[in-house]
């Protein structure tokens, strides 16, 4: 474990307990996308298969338990919570997600460090999370104004990627075997999808405006 | 073939 990447553990964590908070406290899931929040449930589902039978570190498991309880809590109230799911528009939420976990599949089916199921699974879920918010960031682009808690919310998931990039970077130099460049070259990819709302963040942060997303 | 370093990140 080192600094950048328990600072990318945190600000996961945290970005985790921004949309919890506003999905309970509002009891609105506006400007939220059920889609991305599914794909999220797939990638810690798909990526955490070994949860019963390695154990790494306390920390390990409970922060897998965590990222999993809450993906699929998020589903779960934005599909069948009384008052939460009918704040949920699936007019503006039109992302095919299918397609993604289809071609990310494909991709870790030849893709790959060793051709086994968790390793293709892993695979899987290491490109699925590369893509998985792009059914959020249309939708906010398509929704306009978007609400603080929303907009901190895909700050600290962007953010999250970009503490793991330099760990990478990090155990590159500190460790001699150290290789992990399926996750280093998505991770970048995860973190470039970011880039726009990045700029637009921070422009609406230095003018104190609302952020706003060109459509 | 050495089997891959566990995977101890999250």
């Amino acid at each position: 474990m080192n600094i950048f990447r328990f600072a990318g553990d945190m600000t996961h964590l945290i970005s985790i307990l921004v949309l919890l908070l506003k999905v309970y406290a509002t009891k609105s899931c506006s400007g939220i996308s059920l889609k991305t929040q599914e794909l999220y449930g797939i990638v810690f589902l798909a990526r955490y298969l070994d949860l019963f039978t390695d154990f790494i570190s306390v920390y390990n498991t409970v922060m897998k338990l965590v990222f999993i309880g809450s993906s699929l809590a998020i589903v779960w109230c934005m599909r069948f919570h009384r008052v939460v799911k009918r704040s949920y528009d699936r007019d503006v939420d039109t992302f095919r997600h299918y397609f993604l976990v289809g071609g990310c599949f494909l991709l870790a089916l030849f893709v790959h460090e060793k051709f086994s199921f968790r390793e293709v699974f892993w695979a899987f879920s290491i490109y699925l999370e590369a893509v998985a918010i792009l059914p959020q960031l249309i939708l906010l682009q398509r929704s306009g104004n978007v609400d603080n808690l929303t907009g901190q919310y895909v700050l600290f998931l962007g953010a999250y990627r970009g503490f793991y990039i330099l760990n990478w970077i990090y155990r590159y130099f500190t460790e001699d075997q150290f290789s992990r460049w399926i996750s280093c070259v998505s991770g970048l990819v995860q973190t470039a999808l970011y880039a726009d709302f990045f700029y637009y963040y921070f422009i609406s942060w230095k003018n104190n405006a609302k952020l706003k997303l060109p459509a | 073939h050495q089997a891959p370093p566990a995977k101890d990140e999250l």
